[in-house]
């Protein structure tokens, strides 16, 4: 299925730091406490 | 004259971060550059593994899994919906588009 | 007065830029150090141990997903291996091969400004001498705060 940009958060192998990792693992966390 | 000293203090304090500037992505090139030296050398790339045991030791009592891919490679995380009616799933998708991507569970037992 | 508060817009710019410049380069050095120490120490353990069993090594660079072993992971894989899709039913965690060695303590806690004297003298042997001030930083604890 596509999803919209918006939707999701990226990280693009030995281009993006760490940082982008973590902000989907935050992402991750959030939502689950969320739900 | 207030506001015109003020003028030229910041003035001074902008040419002074500019030059911090320039200096800092002189630095961070130069980090470039000597990390790169460091994993061409044949010997140095060969030698840059961790094993199964280090990454499990780390990640206690998790299911590991190990991706190794192109550079370049897309990892994508949708973000989850949230309310009633949306099933708890987390999602992942890789997308290369220069190469298998290799994916190793690591701690089989 | 309007240029005086345009420069000062410029100059929380700049500093701001000069941040973000300065925890990358702090980033790329603990990134050597860590390399430079894994790659030490597998040299000393092949010595004395010889090389890793087969498949029980994983080579750099990787990145690593981690999740509760009471998961449920689905995968569907394309034919040429070129993509994938992973449903999880929990949550995740995904880090890269560098956070992993800094777990490894293969940056002598730099990163948290808790290395001994002994290891930032490794440290600062590891990095070019003009950049050394940032290790004595990180030493002092700058990325942890």
């Amino acid at each position: 299925t596509k999803v919209a940009a918006e939707n999701r958060l990226l990280y693009c192998f030995d281009r993006n730091p760490s940082k982008s990792l973590q902000m989907i693992n935050n992402m991750i966390r959030i939502k689950s406490e969320a739900k | 004259t207030e506001i015109s000293d003020k003028l030229y203090g910041i003035q001074d304090e902008l040419d002074e971060l500019a030059r911090q500037e320039e200096l800092l992505d002189q630095h961070k090139n130069w980090v470039q550059q000597s990390i790169k030296n460091v994993t061409d050398e044949a010997e140095n790339t060969r030698l840059a593994y961790v094993t199964h045991e280090d990454i499990c030791r780390h990640f206690k009592g998790d299911t590991l899994l190990a991706i190794q891919a192109p550079t370049g490679t897309h990892l994508e995380v949708p973000i989850p919906e949230i309310g009633p009616g949306f099933k708890k799933t987390y999602q992942i998708n890789l997308k290369s588009n220069s190469g298998p991507i290799n994916v190793l569970l690591v701690n089989k037992d | 007065a309007q240029e005086c508060q345009n420069l000062e817009l410029e100059k929380q710019r700049r500093l701001e830029r000069i941040k973000h410049k300065t925890q990358q380069i702090q980033e790329l050095i603990l990134q050597q150090i860590a390399f430079k120490n894994l790659v030490q120490r597998n040299k000393e353990l092949e010595r004395t141990q010889g090389p890793p069993a087969p498949n029980s090594a994983i080579q750099l660079p990787y990145i690593i997903v981690n999740t509760s072993k009471k998961t449920v992971i689905d995968c569907s894989i394309s034919k040429d291996k070129d993509e994938y899709l992973f449903n999880f039913n929990n949550t995740f965690e995904i880090h890269d091969d560098i956070e992993v060695l800094k777990r490894m303590g293969m940056a002598y806690g730099l990163e948290k400004g808790q290395c001994t004297k002994h290891e930032l003298a490794k440290c600062l042997a590891s990095v070019p001498k003009a950049l050394e001030p940032y290790v004595l930083d990180l030493a002092r604890g700058s990325m942890a705060n």
